[in-house]
C-alpha cells in the first residue's frame, strides 16, 4: 500500500523576481481614507501568491466602494508614495454587466502580469495594480512609475491590453496621477492611448 | 531578457495542495 501512493512531493517555492503586497479598503465614512487602507498580506513564491488569492473573496463578491491592490513591498498603493507620485496608470473601465461577465478574469489576469512579470525589460517600471468596485461602474487599473517614461508606458500598455483580450477597437487611456488629483469635472486626459 | 512567469505556468499552480 506504502508503495502505490505517490511520493510526497516537495514543492520548491517558486520564487518570482519581486515581492508583492496585497491591500485592501473599505469606505467606512466614519474613517479617514489611510485607516480604511488594510495590508492583507505579502507574498514572494508562486505558491503564496495562491494561497492567499484562493483565500480571499472574488472581487466581484465586495461590497460597493472596496478595493484591493497588489503593489509591489515598500510602494504604498497611494499617488503620495514616492514611487508612485512622477507616474499614472493604465485604467480600465468596466460597465455594470461587466461585474458579473468580466470583473473577475480581468482582475486575475492583472494579478498574473504583475507576478509573472509580463512586461519584459518594462516590468521594473510597474509599481502595482487597483481594481475599484464601484456601484456606477468598476475599475481595474496599472500603476506604473513614470508618465514621461513613454516607451516603459506604451510598452506595458499594449502587453496588458493584449492580455486582457480586449478588442483591437476598444481603447484604454493613460492618466498621470498629477493629472487625475487635479482634474476639474469628470474626466480626466488621456496622456497615451492603446 | 528578464524573468518572466508564463500565464499557463502560474496557473499551474493554484490548485495544488500547497497552494490550497
Amino acid at each position: 500500500q506504502r508503495a502505490a501512493s505517490p511520493p510526497r512531493q516537495r514543492f520548491l517555492r517558486w520564487r518570482p523576481p519581486n515581492r508583492w503586497s496585497l491591500w485592501f479598503f473599505k469606505n467606512d465614512k466614519s474613517k479617514t481614507w489611510q485607516a480604511n487602507l488594510r495590508l492583507i498580506s505579502k507574498f514572494d513564491t508562486v505558491e503564496d501568491f495562491w494561497a492567499l488569492y484562493n483565500h480571499i473573496q472574488l472581487s466581484s463578491n465586495l461590497m460597493s466602494g472596496c478595493d484591493y491592490s497588489l503593489f509591489k513591498d515598500g510602494i504604498e498603493p497611494m499617488w503620495e508614495d514616492e514611487r508612485n507620485k512622477r507616474g499614472g496608470r493604465w485604467l480600465l473601465t468596466l460597465n455594470k454587466q461587466q461585474r458579473r461577465s468580466d470583473l473577475d478574469r480581468f482582475w486575475l489576469e492583472t494579478l498574473l502580469c504583475l507576478v509573472g512579470e509580463a512586461f519584459d525589460d518594462h516590468s521594473d517600471d510597474v509599481c502595482g495594480a487597483v481594481v475599484n468596485i464601484r456601484t456606477k461602474g468598476d475599475k481595474i487599473a496599472v500603476w506604473t512609475a513614470d508618465y514621461d517614461n513613454r516607451e516603459a508606458v506604451t510598452h506595458i500598455g499594449r502587453v496588458y491590453k493584449e492580455r486582457l483580450g480586449l478588442p483591437m477597437k476598444m481603447t484604454i487611456g493613460y492618466q498621470s496621477h498629477t493629472d487625475t488629483a487635479t482634474k476639474s469635472g469628470s474626466t480626466t486626459k488621456n496622456k497615451f492611448v492603446v | 531578457g528578464k524573468r518572466q512567469y508564463d500565464r499557463d505556468f502560474l496557473l499551474g499552480f493554484q490548485f495544488m495542495p500547497a497552494c490550497i
